[in-house]
């Protein structure tokens, strides 16, 4: 029901997305701001089916190299790769980071039971920074096979870089800085070490009061 | 865009990539 309407492949789903940062006022009480969200829990019919772009058009965005985006493309299965256009929500103002959480949570849903390796590309200028690697074993849920990355902190560099994007005066500014800021998530079967899903981010802020927003395209070669 | 990039509204995108949702 969901393919073409959401992030995921014939193998793996993603369930939700998100980076957000937390901070324990007491200890009844938690304050938790999402910087980015995508939730993916119920996909229907209904949604529209995603818009394509072109992967051609954001090669460089991403690493170029020996398992770059293009290689990866080359290799794997079609309906697999996806982008996603977030507008982060930096609304936020704190006056102090005591306490303060960094975190990132995704979860993705398969019908097969698998061991995943979770590989996070952080980028500047298309080169990659900083990568995290995560494997992940299923848990059978409701049917079906849940893997869940809960609360897995977030580097120190992309902390870093919040906290300096935060600081520029004006959101045009913040967007020039987030052109040349990108993030790859490959998910692969490590055991078979086929490539289940490749999902590659970019960025603005948010203007909205409501919050983090997001377009998902589908990536293709025309 | 520096290291000879082009820049994002110079590629061919949807023009949804542009316009960030509006929630409801």
């Amino acid at each position: 029901a969901w393919q073409g309407h959401c992030i995921g492949s014939t193998k793996i789903r993603l369930v939700e997305f998100s980076a957000f940062m937390e901070q324990q006022r007491d200890p009844d009480t938690y304050n938790k701001h999402l910087f980015v969200h995508i939730g993916q829990s119920s996909p229907s019919y209904n949604e529209a089916l995603l818009e394509s772009v072109d992967i051609r058009q954001i090669y460089d965005k991403f690493p170029e190299k020996k398992g770059g985006l293009k290689e990866l493309f080359e290799k794997g299965t079609p309906n697999t790769f996806f982008l996603v256009k977030f507008w982060a929500d930096l609304s936020i103002h704190t006056q102090d980071e005591a306490g303060m959480f960094y975190g990132v949570t995704s979860q993705y849903e398969s019908a097969e039971n698998m061991t995943i390796t979770c590989s996070s590309k952080v980028c500047s200028f298309g080169k990659q920074v900083v990568e995290k690697v995560e494997t992940e074993y299923a848990r059978f849920e409701n049917g079906r096979f849940l893997y869940r990355i809960h609360r897995s902190p977030m580097c120190e560099y992309l902390i870093n870089f919040i906290h300096k994007l935060k600081q520029l005066p004006e959101k045009y500014m913040m967007n020039s800085v987030l052109e040349n800021f990108t993030i790859l998530q490959v998910v692969t079967n490590r055991d078979t070490q086929e490539l289940l899903l490749c999902v590659a981010y970019v960025f603005e802020v948010s203007t909205s009061e409501h919050g983090a927003q997001h377009h998902i395209y589908k990536l293709v070669k025309d | 865009a520096r290291h000879g990039q082009v820049p994002m509204r110079k590629r061919q995108l949807p023009a949804s990539f542009w316009e960030e949702p509006r929630p409801g």
